[in-house]
């Protein structure tokens, strides 16, 4: 619903990753496996 | 020239041992030469490229096949072992020997050619020549031999080199790669505190307001 | 049995053409058979261990030292070629024949070693067994060229594919950087965005405040 879709607009950005939750390799590595080819 | 030397059992003989050396230039079809010896007595001739056509239209074979077939029968030697039989039969007393050559067949055999050659006069000669042309084939095989052994080592070496090199770029790639997400992870890491403190400052600045 | 036959020309009639054929058990300091033909006719004798080491000691020369130039001068063939000589003196009448070797030097020479041989009574037979010999030494080098040459192609073969698995590693190196960094680029550029916004939001709380 809309106010979920704004809660996690607000935490997180377009990739899924967090805005403020620091991360580490195995979130970071998973971010990048899930974000559509860039080239 | 090309020539080679081959051990043969005449059936005529089994025990005996003669060596046959066949000589041809470019293409045995052209025509041969046949030197045939037992180590004391010696024997020349040759067989020439109308012999070969009409022994062929006398067997009504093809005559690349007929062809064949002699290369099979006189220069294949130990590759076509048990399949050829060869006769000898010696004139001593015209110093000649008349030699022939004969398909074998699980019900029989077929000729595939005779002629009569002449005795040497110096078969002595003959037997060096012979001797001789062993030693030289020898000699260049040897020396084919060492140059192949060393290729060999020189392509293992080389084979063994790119191997390791492989081995340290496949390591490379992974250090590579932990290397980058760690330095994202301490960049990124850095932006979010950012991110948390200005929200922390933004909460409370709202509350005044 | 090792076994070596080499074309020798005696200084005692250079024109000549002889072939040696040395045997010997393991090693050739333990002792070693001769035979030497001339084609047509046939010699053989032994030197035994005790005579290497009595011509050794006649010259007053490190045994050891003593058996490599041997090795060299019989053995050797080609490799030696000019630097061992050979003298033959064929006694018809008694049915030998004296076969020397020496040593070549600059000024002069020095014998290295000399024995009476016994003419064989069928050289014939000897001239069989050498160029049987050299069939089969032959026999044997084709086939290990042979299996050399497929070794070198199969080296070969290897070598080129692990060469492709390199360069594609390489790529794979090259494309893995390049890919992951668009990737963080993106991210962190996301957090930017971010810190810009709260930035812009905190400036504009302040100023309402």
């Amino acid at each position: 619903c809309p106010d979920t879709k704004e809660h996690f607009a607000r935490e997180y950005d377009c990739y899924g990753d967090s805005y403020m939750t620091d991360t580490d390799v195995a979130q970071l590595k998973d971010v990048f496996s899930r974000m559509k080819d860039h080239k | 020239m090309e020539k080679t030397l081959n051990r043969i059992h005449p059936v005529s003989d089994p025990e005996a041992t003669y060596f046959l050396q066949i000589s041809w230039e470019k293409d045995l079809g052209t025509g041969f030469g046949l030197i045939l010896t037992d180590g004391q007595c010696a024997w020349t001739g040759t067989v020439s490229e109308a012999e070969i056509s009409r022994e062929a239209a006398d067997m009504e074979m093809n005559r690349e096949k007929y062809v064949e077939e002699l290369k099979k029968a006189l220069i294949a030697g130990e590759e076509s072992a048990g399949k050829y039989n060869f006769s000898i039969s010696r004139d001593e007393e015209n110093m000649e020997c008349h030699f022939s050559y004969e398909r074998n067949l699980k019900d029989g055999s077929f000729r595939l050619g005779s002629l009569k050659l002449q005795a040497v006069s110096s078969p002595a000669e003959v037997v060096k020549e012979l001797i001789g042309y062993c030693l030289d084939c020898l000699g260049r095989l040897q020396a084919k031999n060492e140059h192949l052994q060393k290729e060999n080592e020189r392509l293992f070496s080389d084979w063994s080199d790119v191997e390791k090199r492989l081995e340290k770029c496949v390591e490379a790639k992974e250090e590579l790669e932990v290397d980058l997400y760690n330095r994202f992870i301490l960049v990124l890491n850095e932006k979010k505190a950012k991110i948390r403190n200005l929200q922390k400052l933004l909460n409370e600045a709202k509350e005044s307001v």
